[in-house]
């Protein structure tokens, strides 16, 4: 899977 | 940030107003589905769940704090509140709610980023909104006629969704092709769901006729 993602959105 | 994603946020940040204010304005709940809205209290309880821990931004911390406070404030008017319970219809908000959270949490036991409670739980939220307006589709089927702001609701609530696709297509080719498989197939899940509510709502609206679901 994909880098975890950083959570910049809502 | 890119207008894509900003357009989105405002959209749902309208959706929730809306509802709202009908819900005040009007003291009815008539044609919500309280299951929906409880389903979307525990999305936004379970993505938020690093609000306090993590500061990304102020406009994204008070997005978050009025998510989660109109959310609620839905649930509550819908439960508690002397005037407006009385006008929610129990016997058509039937869908079984819990059938849509539990193969969700299940599937973000499974398919996640990371194995961590935070991650399993955002991962979960993002599954669970993609089929949290099922219960409400279900009942719009059901309610003979659709008010006006019921309609917009529902309209400017997939809408945001779709536009959170394109601010992930354009994060695609801006932020050096990082790909986010979890949010975007979800997203066109949840976009998907709302196309014939999407037709017959553009459809009412070019013929300036009542909205109406075929049962």
């Amino acid at each position: 899977s994909s880098s975890k993602d950083v959570k910049d959105e809502l | 940030m890119n207008v894509f994603r900003l357009a989105g946020d405002m959209t749902h940040l309208l959706s929730i107003i809306i509802l709202l204010l009908k819900i005040r304005a009007t003291k009815s709940c008539t044609g919500i589905s309280l299951k929906t809205q409880e389903l979307y209290v525990i999305v936004f309880l379970t993505r938020y769940l690093d609000l306090f821990t993590k500061y990304i931004s102020f406009y994204n911390t008070t997005m978050k704090l009025v998510f989660l406070g109109t959310s609620i404030s839905i649930v509550w008017y819908m439960r508690y509140h002397k005037v407006v319970k009385q006008t929610y219809n129990k016997d058509q908000d039937t869908f079984r709610h819990y059938f849509l959270a539990i193969p969700c949490f299940l599937l973000a036991l499974l398919i996640h980023h990371e194995f961590t409670v935070i991650e399993v739980l955002w991962t979960f939220s993002i599954y669970l909104e993609a089929v949290a307006i099922l219960p409400q589709l279900v009942l719009l089927q059901r309610s003979r006629n659709i008010d006006n702001l019921t309609g917009n609701y529902v309209f400017l609530l997939g809408a945001y969704r779709a536009l959170y696709l394109v601010n992930w297509v354009y994060r695609y080719f801006t932020e050096n092709h990082l790909v986010r498989w979890i949010p975007w197939l979800s997203g066109l899940v949840q976009t998907t769901l709302y196309a014939d509510f999407f037709y017959y709502y553009i459809k009412s609206w070019k013929n300036n006729e009542k909205l109406q679901l075929p049962a």
